[in-house]
């Protein structure tokens, strides 16, 4: 299975729908300090199902919502899809939040759980904990992990 | 379970110290379980040595140096697990050019797909694809960008 | 001593305006004192805003961004006890190059002691005088280069 | 007051007696991951009577102590010595450990004790805890410090 594409709209400070095209090798990400890089990230791991909000660095659910300046007024939604292709196959993933506080989760255009997402990550080789994203800063917690830390990763693979 | 634990572990395992080798100019690294009983309740720890010296306590390590080891442990889950995409956010951000140069070609020979972030026109240059991100008025732009315009 | 606080408070917390107005393009900052009766038991708070929008929180600002406001809170201490030397291990590792590029003039224009690691060739050009650190069979040997030496 | 000269022997991977001179204004420390560039920062909150071993990265009081390999033996003694001069005179701060646990302070060729060292610092503009030594990693820590923290900072100023 191949990640070829994230689409991020109202997402942090991503507020115009914005496609990013992945390759099957490395994609790199550049820009000036602040300009959103860590953002997209966070964006991966939030429509992965992450449910700890210090993990996308925000304090509450809504701070994801994009939330507007002197020029441009807040967004009502924050939607973050993940198109993947698995032997011809293309599999999106999404997860959508409004500023009513509904969320919800989205394979192939169907409203699901996350346990459905899941089950679709997992048959793929992608655990619960998706420890293949490292975020800025980590690199050398992880040297630091505890040993139980350590066996649950590779438990995780088993 | 069990078997299937001990399987991934050796493979996981001899993959870390091809890396750390590679990595370390004359170092070796490993992973010992921690005995006590069973395998699936026991801790792993990680255990290195510089060129020539005794076994090194992690904490001792520099900043580079556990960024090094870092990118070695998670380069080694890859080999059990390739199914993944990998996201790295500035981890060559403590890397010297010397590691910043290994750490491109590391990229650059495996086979899954990694997204990387960084301000190091080194690692720049591994990309495929490169998609430049600005902020203007407050909202994330992002466009597509070709190598040779990034390193004018 | 409580007019010693408020007057040293007053200093530094009119050097930070400018720093961050410096570090940050088109943005302001400013320390509050969280009013609980005394001063001298109360509690000081950073507020920064980036151009054009409302106040942020702090852990909602970019790794890079927060290494700018760190640096102008050291500076702005500088401005009130400029007795002191100062040393910053690798504090430009998160900073982009234009970001760089102002931390490097900062440290030009400040009369104070400065030690300061760097992997960063566009600081190290700040430098009246550089020592190079290797580390041969495990012991460290420091030589002091010129400047021509380090950016070939 | 101006630091002129940093010597260290015997201190982590500084086997040999190594001198630094110090620049009235900017002094650039250079050299490859693990040559032994933080281990500078270490040696000098050390003389200058870092209680903390967290904070010079060491986890026994003799972890500081050169440890030496297959080709050169441990030290017997760290030795640290900052040599600063303010207006003409010339004052050198020194701390010395043996592997025997013996640790004293010496303050211009006599040992002392560390509140004279502390003492001599203080009447320079000198803080208890030196804010001005920036480790490793620690830039954004400030940012995230308490407001009590942050209070006793400019009290210590003050
Ligand atoms: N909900 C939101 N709406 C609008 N803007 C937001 C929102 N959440 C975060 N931001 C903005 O995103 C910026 C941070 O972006 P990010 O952390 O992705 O930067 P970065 O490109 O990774 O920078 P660096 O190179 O410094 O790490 C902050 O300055 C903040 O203003
Ligand atoms: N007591 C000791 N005796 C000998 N060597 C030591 C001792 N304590 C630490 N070291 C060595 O010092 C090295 C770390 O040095 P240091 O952290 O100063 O590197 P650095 O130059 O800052 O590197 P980086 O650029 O990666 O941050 C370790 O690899 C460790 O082997
Ligand atoms: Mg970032
Ligand atoms: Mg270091």
């Amino acid at each position: 299975m191949k990640l070829k594409e994230i689409f991020i709209k109202g997402f942090k400070s991503f507020a115009d729908p914005t496609r990013l095209e992945i390759s099957d090798k490395v994609t790199v990400v550049v820009g000036p300090n602040g300009s959103g890089k860590s953002n997209v990230v966070d964006a991966i791991r939030w429509v992965l199902g992450e449910q700890s909000m210090k993990e996308i660095r925000a304090q509450e659910r809504e701070d994801v919502v994009f939330w507007g300046n002197e020029k441009r007024p807040p967004a009502q939604t924050a939607y973050v899809e993940l198109v993947f292709e698995d032997a011809g196959n293309r599999i999106t993933i999404a997860r959508e939040l409004s500023r009513d506080g509904n969320s919800r989760y989205i394979l192939n255009g169907d409203v699901v759980r996350l346990k459905d997402i899941r089950e679709v990550l997992m048959q793929r080789g992608f655990g619960k904990n998706p420890y293949s994203i490292i975020g800025q800063g980590q690199i050398d917690k992880i040297v630091s992990a505890s040993p139980e830390s350590l066996r649950m990763m590779i438990e995780e693979i088993a | 379970a069990r078997e299937q634990f001990m399987k991934t572990f050796n493979k996981i395992n001899e993959a870390f110290k091809r890396y750390v080798e590679t990595l370390f100019y004359g170092g070796t690294g490993s992973m010992r379980i921690i005995e006590d009983g069973d395998v699936l309740e026991s801790g792993i720890e990680i255990v290195i040595s510089k060129a020539g010296k005794r076994v090194q306590k992690l904490q001792l390590l520099s900043g580079g140096e556990k960024a090094l080891v870092g990118i070695a442990l998670i380069m080694s889950m890859l080999e059990a697990n390739s199914g993944v995409f990998y996201v790295l956010d500035e981890v060559d951000a403590p890397l010297d050019d010397y590691n910043s140069e290994k750490f491109r070609r590391l990229l650059e020979q495996e086979n899954s797909q990694f997204i990387v972030i960084t301000h190091n026109k080194l690692i720049m240059e591994a990309g495929d694809i490169v998609h430049g991100v600005t902020m203007v008025d407050g909202v994330s732009k992002v466009v597509q960008v070709k190598m040779e315009e990034v390193l004018t």
